[in-house]
């Protein structure tokens, strides 16, 4: 049997506007802004504690609202990878 | 085999004489030196300056042996989100792997601790990222942890190598591998360096492996100390390079540093190759720090060598290079890679030509062999894409498969190098396929571009399986990568003494300057020979009796300096007499007998080669139109009405256009609408609704009739309910296609939906749920309104009719 895709409480989300407007709409949908994902500008890791932190279905709810805001292009739930040690 | 090393001074560190893959003192034992650390180390590079880190479950940095050159600045805890990368520690020592590759890269030297780092002046640090959920996001903070100051990273680990898993990396991981190639290293590029799996003994293909499968890691396998091929090893064609790692009971194993401040003989599987790698790469680093990305990849594919490596499939590649799926080119050579990397000239831009997307499907008929091929010109066309000379090939495929496992897929070069992308997989029972996966080879490196490139698809079931059940190659691509001129044009020699010149002694360690004496001195210990010479010696004379010792050849010489030389009398077979140079070159791959270097001048063609007498070429598979002769090892005309054939001239597998196969003959064919039936050979109507058939059964079509639509493998005069037809280009023909859920029937784009299935109501071309939203009040209505959901598609089924019929 295949393993069901695990999602977590973790969003990747694209933001134009810079860092500050990233803080802006953390906070505006209920999220806590963990700050740019490594080197890649404009991505930003978001936290949504109020969500299940690992769950076999995707999350809607207010993260639908928060794709739909003009300053988003992008955005996924993350979701668990088994990654193995060799 | 290599000389034993009487002059160097031995370390103190407890286990280095357990590390028989580094050096070689022990009169006793057989030496396994030639992976060439210790020469380098000769040459006096030992990472100085370079900075590595271990992207895994995080790095002991208090251990005795890597706390002088641990880095706080190239560390990082992704899990956590601190700056610490301290494993966590457990009864188990679950988290130990981090620690124990990092010592492969740079434990100090003489501190009487454990082992000696591969690198062990370089910087080492250590990005804590595998102990916890691993997610894309996590990847791409762990692959892009400042690119700027870290030079090297290397990561053990991947998708489950179970022989069933096939993943890679996601979106955000994918971006930070590509920014790290394009903007670490100001801009030279980071390097990354990926173990190619441990699921040797599940049947596992790396290529199943996006992140070794990857054009921007450099992915390691390894070898057994008798050069054997580990139980867990992986092959794949996209393996750069191997190095020595743990093998069976009998063979010696690799020593490494351990969590809780210890040493382990117990660091196992083909984790242990990536960080040798990455220290060697650091050793070449420090001889040229300009080097970018792409020129290691060259420098390792140039400098890596088959040796004793025992492998059943080593090839020789169009450029000349020796190549095989279970090593790659062969045993990384860290001396020549210093040698090479001192006089480096960076390599020219890289070249991307990306081959048009072929779209027509084609069913995978079990135990049959599917072969597609494409013709590139390698954009020569578009200069800025033009691709001459070939770096790494990827092949983009789209299949649909009941069973994944039982796929094998082989692509063959213009040059006619043959790369397996994918062996069969026992375990692997999937059925979603393959959607859009990269396939990559590095097996035709160097080779030329452009030509005729072979996909071949076989579909070879372990188990019986439902024969109704047809896999479908539905897409595939090629994307080719390399230079537009020769990447070694620009080497000079001048260049690396230059640079040797400025390097003044004072920056030397003490250490290193011992090195570079012990060297001297050996090269001083020769003395002059003043014997006879070989027969085949010329006027200059030798060195000493042997063939291999003259200055200069009587008739011609053999061989490179590298490989060494020697002097014969005539050519062996695959090469030629050079007779203004004196020197037996070497035919075009595939030639026995030539008249010159080039493609077009062989005469003879070695086995496995087909001499194609129209051009003078020897080639692996015989063209369309022509079959493979075994005994006159010739490409042979088929007959004239058949477009391929098989062992005999009449032998037809497929027809020209107009004629039908027949008993392996081709017949003068039936005209559209007509079939063709073997006994007595005559023509019959296919069904009403088709153009062209096989048969007179509905399912038998090939083409349907220009008024009919294809609806699910039928021929059909209109497309049912649900569905909408649409016009393909190329087909003479509509296809039916689905409308959206709970349409009943929708316009040409299949987007708008014109009627609802029974519950459902048409709104802006959407069928909602008539049933919805029957407590939807004013306040709720007004949030709708005021997000305008109802203008998203997405949203359509939000109470937006409740909403709009309510004002």
């Amino acid at each position: 049997r295949r393993p069901r895709t695990v999602y977590t409480n973790h969003w990747a989300v694209r933001v134009l506007g810079g860092p500050d407007e990233a803080h802006r709409l953390a906070s505006a949908y209920g999220y806590l802004n963990l700050g740019q994902i490594g080197s890649l500008e404009d991505y930003y890791h978001f936290h949504h504690s109020k969500t299940i932190k690992r769950s076999t279905f995707s999350s809607r709810g207010p993260h639908n609202f928060l794709r739909m805001d003009p300053k988003v292009r992008w955005l996924q739930q993350q979701e668990v990878k088994r990654r193995v040690k060799r | 085999r290599v000389r034993r090393d009487h002059h160097f001074v031995s370390f103190n560190d407890p286990l280095w004489p357990e590390m028989w893959y580094m050096h070689c003192e022990d009169n006793n034992s057989d030496c396994r030196s030639e992976m060439n650390v210790l020469a380098a180390w000769q040459r006096g590079y030992t990472g100085k300056d370079v900075v590595v880190t271990i992207l895994d479950d995080g790095i002991e940095k208090h251990h005795p042996d890597l706390v002088q050159n641990y880095d706080p600045r190239a560390s990082y805890d992704v899990n956590g989100d601190d700056e610490d990368p301290t494993p966590r520690y457990d009864a188990s020592n679950e988290n130990k792997h981090g620690t124990r590759c990092a010592g492969e890269v740079a434990a100090s030297a003489n501190n009487s601790n454990c082992i000696v780092g591969i690198a062990y002046n370089a910087r080492i640090g250590g990005i804590r990222m595998l102990d916890g959920d691993v997610t894309d996001v996590v990847e791409a903070k762990a692959i892009g942890t400042k690119p700027e100051y870290i030079h090297i990273y290397s990561a053990s680990w991947g998708p489950d190598d179970d022989g069933r898993t096939v993943d890679g990396p996601g979106p955000l991981a994918k971006q930070a591998f590509e920014q790290g190639i394009k903007k670490g290293r100001r801009g030279r590029g980071s390097i990354f360096v990926w173990a190619s799996g441990n699921g040797g003994r599940e049947g596992d293909h790396c290529s199943c492996d996006g992140y070794t499968n990857s054009i921007y890691t450099i992915s390691v396998s390894s070898t057994t100390e008798n050069g054997n091929k580990p139980w867990y090893l992986e092959e794949c064609a996209s393996t750069i390079a191997t190095t020595y790692s743990s093998g069976a009971f009998y063979e010696r194993q690799i020593v490494t540093t351990d969590l809780r401040k210890r040493c382990t003989d117990g660091h196992t599987g083909t984790s242990v190759s990536a960080p040798m790698v990455a220290g060697i790469i650091a050793l070449a680093l420090e001889a040229n720090p300009l080097l970018t990305w792409r020129d290691v990849q060259h420098l390792l594919v140039k400098t890596s060598r088959p040796g004793h490596l025992l492998a059943p499939d080593w090839k020789t590649n169009g450029a000349g290079r020796r190549v095989s799926h279970l090593y790659g080119f062969g045993l990384v050579d860290a001396e020549a890679l210093v040698v090479e990397a001192k006089k480096w000239r960076t390599v020219p831009a890289q070249h991307i030509c990306v081959g048009t997307s072929n779209k027509k499907p084609w069913f995978i008929p079990t135990n049959k062999t599917v072969r597609t091929a494409t013709l590139t010109n390698a954009c020569v066309d578009h200069p800025d894409h033009h691709v001459a000379y070939l770096e790494h090939v990827i092949v983009r495929v789209s299949i649909a498969h009941p069973r994944r496992g039982d796929l094998q897929i082989n692509l063959t070069s213009p040059s006619g190098t043959k790369s397996q992308l994918l062996a069969r997989r026992q375990h692997d029972d999937s059925s979603n396929g393959f959607k859009h996966w990269e396939f990559m080879t590095v097996h035709c490196w160097g080779e030329r571009a452009a030509g005729e490139w072979t996909l071949e698809i076989q579909d070879k079931p372990y188990h019986v399986r439902n024969p109704d059940m047809q896999g479908k190659l539905k897409e595939w691509s090629l994307i080719l990568y390399g230079t537009a001129e020769s990447p070694y044009s620009n080497s000079s020699s001048h260049h690396s003494r230059s640079r040797m010149l400025e390097m003044p002694s004072s920056d030397m360690e003490a250490s290193k300057a011992a090195f570079f004496q012990t060297q001297m001195e050996i090269l001083e210990d020769e003395e002059e020979y003043t014997g006879p010479c070989h027969t085949e010696c010329g006027d200059k004379g030798c060195d000493g009796p042997n063939a291999d010792q003259c200055l200069n050849c009587f008739h011609f010489s053999l061989g490179s300096l590298k490989t060494g030389r020697k002097c014969v009398n005539s050519c062996p077979p695959g090469y030629f007499g050079d007779t203004s140079q004196r020197k037996c070159r070497r035919c075009y791959r595939g030639c026995e007998a030539c008249l010159g270097r080039s493609q077009n001048s062989c005469t003879a063609c070695k086995r496995g080669f087909y001499h194609h007498q129209e051009t003078n070429t020897c080639v692996m598979l015989c063209p369309a139109g022509f079959y493979s002769d075994e005994g006159q090892r010739r490409c042979q005309k088929c007959h004239q009405n058949c477009k391929k054939c098989v062992g005999e001239m009449d032998k037809c597998t497929v027809c020209k256009d107009g004629f039908s196969l027949v008993d392996n003959s081709c017949v003068t064919g039936c005209r559209p609408g007509m079939y063709l039936i073997k006994e007595p050979v005559r023509c019959e109507g296919c069904q009403s609704n088709c153009r062209t058939c096989v048969g007179p059964g509905r399912e038998e079509c090939i083409q349907c009739a220009r008024n009919s639509h294809l609806h699910e493998w039928r021929c059909v005069p209109a497309c049912g309910e649900g569905f909408y037809p649409e016009e393909l280009r190329g087909l003479p023909h509509k296809v039916c296609r689905r409308c959206e859920d709970n349409c009943s029937s929708c316009d040409s784009s299949g987007r708008k939906c014109l009627r609802c299935k029974e519950g459902f109501s048409l709104l802006s071309g959407s069928c909602i749920a008539s049933d919805r939203c029957h407590n939807a009040d004013e306040v709720f209505c007004e949030m709708v309104k005021s997000n305008k959901l109802c203008e998203r598609k997405p949203f359509i089924q939000f109470c937006c009719r409740t909403c709009l019929l309510a004002g």
